[in-house]
């Protein structure tokens, strides 16, 4: 079989993470963030081909504060998603430090051991918050990349503390962390709002959120 | 894979975060469609630390409108307006905010050059208008038309005709007899999004003469509508209280395949 030079192709992820010029649009240069959370980042190398691009990630709380979460429906749900669902039923929504989220390896259809790798993930970055000696751990976890491989769970328990010691409130520290979070995303995606209540309008909120995805999205989260 | 952090400053009650949360996410974060696969790890988390909140400020209580077992508790799955104030304005912040997350993942999808918003409106009930929505996002047949920029609206009526079929929705499980809608009644537009005049492709059920080089030209633009009404029966008067679900996809591209022909390997 020969295929022509134009039906060959594959794909790989950019050398360097350049923001495509049309999309440039949509990354923030700056930021209004919420008091009291902070966002942090650092590479682990999840995935082989990665060899510079921070792939760990951390928000937190200063002080523990009410959380949830929506997850998907699939049936297989991937271990992050078994382990935070069940911190969120065993602390009853309070009581959250934040959440630590690593890219490259979704941690998808993994087993005891996968499931055990997320609690560990969630373990380690209380550890670094000062929270480690709750019966239940006080973080969430996240993963995404690709599914049915293991997490290499050592180098991300490792990044986690260099995580922690780069996190700050500015607007940088988001945007490493929502770029941290990403896989075949071609740009990072966060935004950040104010606004106040009719009640006491003389105090302003800040909203903030970041989010990636880029394939495998239909998402039918509850 | 979705993945999504959202916090606040502001003050929530712990027990009020799955149901503001869930509000949110239906018409935001559960209204949009790359590719039509549902990932394994999709997770939006919500944090809020009340940092910001004065001294005395209760927080936040929103009244639960979902069952232990998921399912919203009003029968017609509109759940009953919340009128108190600051409970309206922050879930706008809210949705707004996650709404605009959303469309960023779409603006983002794998290979994709547009962005398109699909608005169907319904007489009957929102599940079916957001059941054709869901039906014209995942059509492979009309990505690729609009990545091609085909006007081949016959496509999208085909996706939108067999939507009752596969309504599956815990809301509205499947049925001998779904609740459907007449193909005589139903229309449908291309929406430019430099604000001129629609282009109408149907109107209740029979095809109009449509400008092939207007429909190009609609179709060469980043930004695209479909306006779909499954209930236009000649006896509306215009001010018929319509439900309206609106869905965000993108196009289907070459890219798409080359990105994820070898994503593991």
């Amino acid at each position: 079989v020969c295929l022509s030079l134009s039906q060959y192709r594959s794909y790989s992820a950019p050398a360097e993470r350049s923001i495509p010029a049309a999309k440039q649009k949509y990354v923030p240069t700056t930021g209004t963030y919420p008091k009291g959370f902070l966002a942090g980042s650092a590479y682990a190398g999840v995935k082989a081909s990665n060899t510079k691009f921070d792939d760990v990630a951390l928000i937190i709380s200063e002080k523990p504060c009410p959380a949830t979460a929506i997850f998907t429906r699939n049936l297989f749900k991937a271990a992050p998603v078994t382990v935070s669902k069940d911190l969120l039923e065993q602390r009853q929504s309070e009581g959250f430090r934040g959440v630590v989220v690593n890219s490259g390896c979704a941690n998808a259809v993994t087993g005891i051991e996968g499931r055990e790798n997320a609690r560990a993930m969630s373990t380690a970055a209380d550890a670094c918050t000062g929270s480690a000696a709750e019966d239940v751990p006080q973080t969430l976890v996240m993963s995404t990349g690709v599914i049915g491989q293991q997490l290499p769970i050592e180098k991300i328990t490792n990044a986690i503390p260099k995580a922690h010691a780069a996190l700050g409130s500015d607007h940088q520290h988001w945007m490493n962390a929502a770029q941290a979070i990403c896989t075949t995303d071609t740009f990072p995606k966060l935004i950040s709002r104010t606004f106040t209540l009719p009640s006491h309008p003389e105090t302003t909120y800040s909203i903030a959120g970041m989010t990636k995805g880029a394939g495998m999205i239909h998402p039918n989260m509850a | 894979t979705l993945l999504a952090i959202v916090c606040t400053d502001a003050a929530i009650h712990p027990e009020s975060m799955q149901t503001v949360l869930r509000e949110a996410a239906n018409t935001t974060f559960n209204s949009i469609s790359v590719d039509g696969d549902t990932s394994t790890n999709d997770t939006v988390a919500f944090f809020a630390n009340a940092a910001a909140s004065p001294e005395g400020v209760q927080p936040l209580a929103y009244p639960e409108m979902y069952s232990k077992n998921g399912r919203l508790k009003k029968k017609d799955l509109r759940p009953a307006p919340n009128t108190d104030p600051d409970h309206v304005a922050f879930l706008a912040a809210l949705t707004d905010l996650m709404r605009d997350l959303a469309k960023l993942i779409v603006r983002d999808g794998e290979g994709a050059t547009k962005f398109v918003t699909i608005r169907v409106r319904s007489d009957k009930n929102i599940m079916v208008a957001k059941r054709a929505a869901v039906s014209i996002a995942t059509s492979s047949l009309v990505k690729t038309a609009l990545y091609g920029k085909d006007a081949n609206w016959g496509r999208i009526l085909c996706a939108i005709g067999y939507a009752p079929m596969l309504m599956d929705s815990p809301e509205i499980p499947m049925r001998s007899n779904p609740i459907g809608f007449e193909p005589g009644n139903t229309s449908v537009s291309f929406l430019p999004t430099d604000g001129s005049e629609e282009l109408k492709l149907l109107v209740r059920g029979e095809p109009e003469k449509v400008d092939e080089a207007r429909a190009k030209q609609i179709l060469e633009a980043e930004n695209l509508e479909i306006l779909v009404n499954l209930d236009d029966r000649p006896e509306r008067t215009g001010h018929e209280d319509q439900r309206e679900a609106v869905f965000w996809t993108c196009d289907f591209s070459h890219e798409y395949v080359t990105i994820n022909g070898d994503y593991r390997t």
